[in-house]
């Protein structure tokens, strides 16, 4: 299972966080704006965080950050 | 399976309580106004307590924390 | 599969009943109004009971505790 | 593969019936008016029984007892 | 998968039949007007056999037994 | 995988046909009218045939015994 | 996965071809009018051939024999 | 995973073709106007041809042979 | 996973590619205008080329080849 | 999972990327107008690029190379 | 599962981000404008990153990168 993240600014950061008994931040990967980053959760990654203005798309709905 | 979490407001908290016989608070992650969390169930995590003003996308749909 | 509870009012009790021959409370999450708990089914529950005033949200509808 | 049954009236009682050759009861859970049990079907449990008031929802539909 | 009956008049059976090269009632579960069994087939049910006025609700469809 | 017949008149015959090179009936249960029996397939029974007026409820479809 | 004949006059033959590297008929039922044969496809089975006047329901349609 | 093929005239074949690195004919199958065949995939047969008048029918499509 | 390919015109070739790190025509079909080939991937296909005019019918669309 | 390719103008080249540590091409398969290649994902093939103007079909959705 | 690029530009870069406890480009590959690229998730590849203008097709939505 995947999904997809858009960057409307740069700047955005697309944090993965580690998967065990112990939660931080594995690996923060900076978008400019209008890139796309597809992504997986892996063995290493079990939550997601989004910082800064961007598109989220799942396969059961699509949410803007930031915005209301 | 996962579900997403989008803060609307400052000092969100996504709490992630402990698979087992025990049931316990193992991580709060702290989400500012507009973060996006993308959160998995786990070995660790068997359920997920969400506090502050918030909204759940989940596969069968999207519900506001806090509001009526 | 899981499935979400959102307090309606304070106080609400999500209730983790033990999974085997033997039927009883486990862990009794306290949520207060807004606060929203998303609960799997686990190797040690294999029931839950909700007490007080509460939103269900399941893959297979939404229903309203003490409500009609 | 679970289901949700919420009490309409007080002293609603959810039934286990024991998997396996004997088929009896091992474990009754009153529910109170308003109060709702989301119950899986298990190692020990393989039929359930509800007797009184209340409201059945399955992922095929949603039934009420007592009532026509 | 399970199925649920509610008897609409007292005195429904719900019987099971053995699973295996012979088939016999193991078990006849007696229910009154207004109540509910939500049954698995099982290890040892494999055919289920309802005697009396009562409703049928599977995922592929409602069946009213007794009535035409 | 199941099915459910219904018995519109007395006398109806739900008929197991044996599973592997040799194919004859094992067991043949009789439905009086307003009889339901819910059948599944099984490492005995790899065939049913249904004799007399009955309605046949499958998953995807639902089809009258004798009437055209 | 499994298929609904029901013969539309007497004389209808529902024949089991053998799975293998050969092609035999290994038993061919009788049905009269009226009667359904519910059948799957086996370790024995992996073709089915229907002679004579019968609906044939599946999952993915419906189907006469004979008719144009 | 099956398919059903019904023949709209004498002499219709229903070619089996050998799975594996060789690909020949194993089987062919004669069906009279009228007649239906229900064919699986099998561990023998990777690929079906259709020779004659007839219908084809899958769960992702109905299709005539001959006709445009 | 099949498909169907249905020949539009005479001397249709519908060719299997090898599986594996080499990618060459293992076997090519041939089919006369109307008749129609129900085509696996296998162990030893793992791509399909079809040459001539011809309608292709997937799980997820019907095409045309040659026209536009 | 396969997709299909259809050539839309002669020299259309279907090319085949390896799966593992290194990406590279390890086939092209040339199409001409009109011709379609079915294509599975292998073993070897984790990738794909088509060059030329073609028409992509997938299970959620069909594209243009080339076009807008 | 797989998802499709498109470059609308010239230069649009696919990237593919290596699974494991280390995030770093492991593959970036050069797609000039209209040319297609089908992608899966690997092994070795667990993010993909998409730069410069290109169509993001997904099972569940397409997405234009760059723009609004
Ligand atoms: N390390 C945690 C990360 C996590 C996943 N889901 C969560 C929900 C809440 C808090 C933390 C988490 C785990 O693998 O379980
Ligand atoms: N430790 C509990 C956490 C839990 C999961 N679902 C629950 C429902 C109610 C109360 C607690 C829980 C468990 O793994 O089972
Ligand atoms: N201990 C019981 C809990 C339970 C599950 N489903 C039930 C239905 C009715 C009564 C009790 C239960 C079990 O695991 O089986
Ligand atoms: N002990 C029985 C309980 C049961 C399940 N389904 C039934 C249907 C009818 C009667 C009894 C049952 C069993 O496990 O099989
Ligand atoms: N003992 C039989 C019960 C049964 C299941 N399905 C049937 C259909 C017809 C007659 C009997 C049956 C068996 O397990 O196979
Ligand atoms: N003994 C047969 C019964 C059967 C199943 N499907 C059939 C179709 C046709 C004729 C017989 C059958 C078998 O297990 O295969
Ligand atoms: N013996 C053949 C029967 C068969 C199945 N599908 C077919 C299609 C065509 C011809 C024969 C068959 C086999 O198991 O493979
Ligand atoms: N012997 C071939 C038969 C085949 C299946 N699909 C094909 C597609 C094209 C040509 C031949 C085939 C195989 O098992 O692979
Ligand atoms: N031999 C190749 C055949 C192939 C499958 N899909 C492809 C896509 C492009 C080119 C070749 C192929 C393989 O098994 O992987
Ligand atoms: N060799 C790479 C090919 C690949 C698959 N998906 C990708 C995405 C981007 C870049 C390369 C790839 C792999 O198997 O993982
Ligand atoms: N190396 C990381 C790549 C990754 C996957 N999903 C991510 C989400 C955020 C950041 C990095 C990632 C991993 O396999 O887990």
């Amino acid at each position: 299972s995947y999904f997809v993240v858009k960057a409307k600014e740069n700047g955005v950061n697309v944090i993965g966080l580690t998967r065990g008994k112990d939660t931080r931040f594995h690996h923060s990967e900076k978008l400019d704006e209008g890139e796309v980053m597809v992504v997986q959760f892996t063995e290493h990654t079990s939550a997601v965080k989004i910082r800064g203005k961007a598109t989220l798309m799942t396969p059961f709905g699509t949410m803007e950050t930031e915005e209301d």
